[in-house]
């Protein structure tokens, strides 16, 4: 039976996409059976394992609106461990589209349901909003990793996040849980990076996951060439602190 | 009567606040009259200026939900010429709140025709999203100003952008133009930022500006301060470059 987790964080721009590929990328390595679920209209984390969105003839758009079967339109991608369901654009309809439809908030995990058999981990690739694609995600998934950028602005929205699972956890998904909070793209040259990881370990010691990503170029260019990390540059700095916290989540696993 | 306006893309973390609150900041250094709108419910442009959020009894939601009027809930900031008008995170209710409105799109115009006399320059902040907030800025707007983060995710996400501004160029709002494409966290030293770069300028000379911004940290840390980057270190390179923006965007006035 599959563990769900979602990446969320309204905030834009704080390594969600690159979490969720990479992440997903090293357990595959380590064959566990993933799928990675893109819930972003921006379709970034198809791109990051490679697949080609003008190819896709059915996304998640066409099980969430129009119950299309979910199995159909997983996709395989490079590494055989890792599966990718994919989203287009018109995602992005979905959100004003699913406001009228009974149990709008649970088509996800409806959705999930027929897959979780197949696969260890399911990874849910959130856009940067509280919308109801997020919605759905946090009500699917039994945890939430939440990537913050080792910034300002990252941390001011932490609390509107914090604020939003405990809602779902009041509601619609009583035993979802934080799986943890991931300080990315931490540089150990700058102040403000470690203002903010040692603010983060002072008030969210039980959260704060042990792995920290750093900040890495080879983390931005892998994505050009439609590759994770630990195939487009397993030596760097990036592929390892990935793989690092591939062995925390796994660890977790196993004490829990 | 008011230039409006709008700093807007869908990927997140792009330097969309960071550009509207000090591209606002120059500008009224420069003695130009200047209104910062911010309809981001993360509410970063506020903080970016020094507004405290806590303290604040309206903010936009209630002229957009309410009705209030605009005139009653603009503060001042630190720089006499900058006025906010703030957003807190009610304001992600007002997505779902908007939908059965008659004229839901108009509603930020509305709001800003009973403004735009008293201003120079109206900035208008966006969420990293094509939603309701974001399609109100536009159709309020004269013309839209789009950061670009120099990676792969954010080149990818430009044709979105661009199809949805021709979109309501078709129908809501049918004088809005591109006020340009701004080159934002520029590394020179990056290989990927330069192809980006000069993707861009080869793909599109019009729109991109001729104004880069570079990454650097003084950028990132002065928003922990409240302040813009023109009164927390005008010596830095975030400073110039952003000044330099000013002068870029004025000079366009003069010569339309
Ligand atoms: N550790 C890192 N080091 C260097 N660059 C990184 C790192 N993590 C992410 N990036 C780059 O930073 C940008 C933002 O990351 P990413 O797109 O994964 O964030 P996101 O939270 O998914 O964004 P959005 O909010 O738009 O969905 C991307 O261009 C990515 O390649
Ligand atoms: N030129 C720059 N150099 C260094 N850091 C920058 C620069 N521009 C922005 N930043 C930092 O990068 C992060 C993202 O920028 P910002 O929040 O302005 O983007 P945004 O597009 O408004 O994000 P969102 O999509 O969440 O609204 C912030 O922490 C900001 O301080
Ligand atoms: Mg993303
Ligand atoms: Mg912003």
């Amino acid at each position: 039976m599959a563990k769900i987790i979602c990446v969320a964080n309204q905030k834009g721009g704080v390594g969600k996409t690159t979490t969720a590929v990479n992440l997903s990328a090293s357990l595959a390595v380590a064959e566990r059976r993933v799928l990675l679920v893109d819930m972003d209209p921006q379709g970034n984390a198809g791109s990051g394992v490679g697949a080609d969105k003008d190819l896709l003839e059915e996304s998640i758009y066409d099980a969430l609106i129009d119950d299309a079967p979910a199995a159909r339109i997983v996709l395989k991608t490079e590494l055989p461990y890792l599966h990718l369901l994919p989203a287009t654009s018109d995602l992005a309809g979905a959100e004003l589209e699913l406001v009228s439809v009974t149990d709008r908030e649970r088509k996800l995990k409806k959705i999930l349901a027929s897959l979780a058999d197949s696969y260890d981990y399911i990874f849910i690739d959130c856009p940067p909003s509280l919308n109801l694609l997020t919605i759905n995600a946090m009500t699917a998934a039994h945890s939430v990793l939440i990537p913050l950028q080792c910034e300002f602005y990252a941390m001011e929205g932490l609390s509107q996040i914090l604020k939003t699972i405990n809602l779902i956890q009041q509601g619609l998904n009583k035993s979802l849980s934080i799986e943890g909070i991931l300080l990315t793209m931490f540089d150990a040259r700058n102040n403000l990076s470690r203002q903010v990881g040692e603010e983060m370990r002072a008030h969210f010691p039980k959260e704060t996951l042990q792995t920290v990503i750093p900040r890495n170029v080879r983390l931005s260019e892998a994505p050009s060439h439609g590759k994770p990390i630990c195939l487009y540059d397993i030596t760097s700095r990036g592929a390892t602190s990935y793989m690092d916290l591939a062995k925390e989540i796994i660890a977790r696993e196993v004490s829990h």
